[in-house]
């Protein structure tokens, strides 16, 4: 009966995290290896096929995602579907229009303004997720503040991970890949957001984690004890042992062969941590350097006084 | 509470996409 309750468990997360996660690994791997026909990612690998690239989106159709049609159409108003409709105050990421652009140095302020609005939201998709955890509304308020502010960032970065290649990572919903030599060649401090995320990537990637995996770990990462500022740790620890189970159970059952894998997950825990405080302290470099930029509201909140 | 305003509005259900 433990073990039933468990894959209950699991079942559970993998629903939610369907429902509230637009791309699944399977289907960006599917876009990453060629195996959607027709429908292969427009490539942005230089200034000018960044600006092709809102053309291009403009011209495709709005693919139905399975979780959006039972959120709001103005879901769509902040991600990156959004530059697919016709006059849209947006472009690519919710990027206002790059046919217009200003001066060169403005391109990677912009572009970063856009992965700022594809964030936040992004941010409201694992705030519903976390709410779906058994447990986890019942928890006190102010402790799922804290949870979902010390690991939204890297729930972030994980989900990133399937979208991301040794030569790329995919955007806009896997409508648009750009290149990881794309990135590098930004502007400093801008060229160094996302090489350390490639270089993670890559590695976890290599542990061949599917949706359902990825659904269990996602939540023990939220569900972790010791956030700074937690009030009633014990609750939060005994409901993050339920799904630490759960987790074992699955890897064992769907990577038989794959040794050590619920300890190898583990540790990635911890380089997880290191990354999102180089990110953290990054944006407050940016913030210092960049007088025109504005940091979206919800961000703020988030990584104000984190590390 | 102040602090994290957004955050307990999207625990609470009490803030829409588009007010994002």
């Amino acid at each position: 009966p433990e073990a039933a309750d468990l894959r209950a468990l699991a079942r559970h997360l993998y629903e939610a995290y369907l429902k509230y996660f637009p791309l699944t690994k399977a289907k960006a791997r599917a876009i990453l290896s060629g195996k959607t026909g027709d429908n292969a990612p427009f490539v942005i690998h230089d200034m000018k096929s960044l600006m092709e690239g809102e053309q291009f989106i403009n011209c495709r159709q709005i693919p139905i995602l399975e979780h959006q049609q039972q959120t709001s159409a103005l879901t769509l108003g902040h991600g990156g579907i959004t530059a697919a409709h016709p006059g849209s105050e947006y472009g690519i990421m919710g990027m206002t229009s790059i046919g217009d652009q200003g001066p060169t140095d403005a391109v990677e302020l912009r572009f970063f303004q856009s992965c700022q609005s594809r964030s936040a939201e992004a941010v409201r998709e694992v705030t519903e997720f976390a709410k779906s955890i058994p447990g986890f509304i019942n928890l006190d308020l102010n402790d799922q503040v804290t949870l979902l502010k010390y690991g939204v960032i890297e729930v972030l970065i994980i989900m990133m991970s399937p979208l991301m290649n040794k030569d790329g990572t995919l955007i806009s919903y896997g409508q648009i890949f750009m290149t990881r030599e794309f990135l590098k060649s930004l502007r400093k401090p801008f060229c160094q957001m996302m090489e350390p995320k490639f270089e993670f990537s890559v590695k976890f990637n290599t542990l061949e984690l599917d949706d359902s995996d990825m659904a269990l770990f996602l939540a023990v990462i939220i569900l972790s004890g010791d956030r700074p500022g937690l009030l009633n740790v014990k609750p939060i620890e005994q409901l993050q042992e339920t799904v630490l189970h759960s987790l074992e159970l699955q890897l064992k059952l769907s990577h038989p062969d794959s040794l050590q894998l619920f300890a190898k997950l583990l540790q990635k825990m911890t380089d997880l941590r290191q990354i999102v405080t180089d990110h953290v302290h990054l944006i407050q470099l940016l913030k210092k350097t960049e007088v025109d930029m504005c940091l979206h509201p919800l961000l703020q909140e988030i990584m104000k006084d984190l590390y | 509470k102040e602090k994290h305003k957004i955050l307990h509005q999207l625990l609470q259900n009490s803030t829409s996409p588009v007010d994002l």
